[in-house]
């Protein structure tokens, strides 16, 4: 509805009156601003105030879960109830876009068995978190923009259906042995779908969590209907920035992984309260 | 006239008494929009005015209030009157950049006042 102005510093008569401005009180007591900053972040769970550079993507998915979740004339829920997710005890969404692994440099993945690596860093979780989901989220693009209607017929006669299996990478690879992987998620997927395809990845982000130095990232394996890898298939999945894309739809594009943890601060209040009710 | 007189009586002695008035935190005005995607402010709200001596029921006040206030009619030295707080609040969605410069949204509890009472 209609919201009403109001700043948060005092106005002119107030202050005439004799009250201090935050930023009199900032000349006058620079300790005492700052400890009211330090209780305002430690109620918002930081432990200092961000500093953002300009140019920092929003992933669209991050909007659109608050817009979901902000609907107007409905009561904000503390969690979020997501269908087919373990969400509801969760209170906090956090997303990492794809980086290079910090022991590679950039573009070094090994795609000839038509596998991709991704790798997201997830130290930044506080450890009073408790993650109850997490997934990655890979764009199936419309392939039609990309090649000609002939070459598309072509492949979708040969290749109807292709498989998107997700794996976590337990041993990389070294010269002589192969990479030691697991299967986390499964997917059978046709050409036609257009759309963010999620996978659960929650097994692999909590061990990456407790012991950051075992996340070797995961491992994208793309296969056709038959189960042969599709190392001549065009496909559809954006896992890595096509040449003729800018960094900003690049941006856009890129493999996501979201975690949903709830902070526990409302689950402390209660057993304090509950726990003072039993004293009385 | 006497009537005109109690009508404007009692409209100034509701308009002091407890109760939740507007306050919109737009965080442009205190520096926060940096990092703060969503939403650009809230109407967070805020509890204001008088506790008198006899606590009505619309108050939302507690046993403790009415007694305090009771003690409070009789020596106001001895205690004072009972505070205006809020009695209700609810969450709002917050999403922002965090120090390591990650997306997060996260729902924060009590930030909404729905409702005032004396405590």
């Amino acid at each position: 509805g209609v919201t009403q102005h109001v700043p948060l510093t005092e106005d002119k008569k107030t202050q005439s009156k004799g009250t201090l401005s935050v930023s009199q009180l900032r000349a006058e007591n620079k300790e005492a601003v700052k400890a009211f900053e330090k209780s305002l972040m430690t109620m918002f769970g930081l432990n200092s105030r961000p500093r953002p550079s300009t140019e920092i993507h929003i992933p669209q998915y991050m909007l659109d879960l608050y817009r979901q979740h902000t609907k107007e004339g409905e009561d904000i829920d503390i969690n979020f109830n997501l269908k087919g997710k373990l969400t509801s005890t969760a209170n906090t969404a956090r997303s990492f876009q794809h980086q290079d692994p910090p022991d590679k440099g950039g573009g070094e993945y090994n795609t000839e068995d038509g596998s991709e690596l991704l790798y997201f860093n997830v130290t930044n979780i506080p450890e009073s978190e408790e993650i109850t989901a997490a997934e990655i989220r890979l764009l199936r693009e419309d392939i039609q923009n990309i090649e000609s209607e002939s070459q598309l017929s072509q492949r979708n006669k040969l290749f109807k259906k292709h498989r998107i299996d997700i794996y976590e990478i337990m041993q990389p690879a070294t010269k002589n042995t192969v990479a030691i992987t697991r299967l986390l998620d499964t997917r059978t997927v046709s050409f036609k779908d257009i759309s963010w395809e999620t996978f659960d990845v929650h097994p692999a982000v909590l061990k990456w969590r407790q012991s950051p130095s075992l996340n070797h990232g995961l491992q994208v394996r793309l296969s056709d209907h038959r189960g042969q890898p599709s190392t001549k298939i065009h496909t559809h999945l954006r896992l890595r920035r096509a040449v003729n894309t800018n960094e900003k739809s690049w941006n856009a594009k890129k493999p996501l992984l979201v975690t949903y943890s709830d902070d526990k601060k409302l689950y402390r209040e209660r057993t304090r309260r509950g726990t003072n009710q039993q004293k009385r | 006239n006497r009537r005109v007189h109690k009508r404007k009586q009692r409209k100034n002695k509701g308009s002091e008494e407890c109760r939740r008035h507007p306050l919109y935190v737009d965080f442009k005005d205190v520096g926060w929009n940096d990092w703060i995607v969503a939403p650009p402010g809230y109407q967070a709200y805020y509890c204001k005015g008088k506790c008198p001596f006899p606590l009505a029921d619309h108050l939302n006040s507690t046993n403790h209030a009415i007694v305090q206030t009771l003690v409070n009619s009789v020596d106001p030295s001895a205690v004072p009157q009972a505070c205006c707080v809020p009695t209700d609040l609810s969450a709002i969605s917050m999403l922002y950049i965090d120090e390591k410069e990650k997306v997060v949204l996260k729902n924060y509890q009590e930030m909404v006042v729905e409702g005032c009472g004396c405590r």
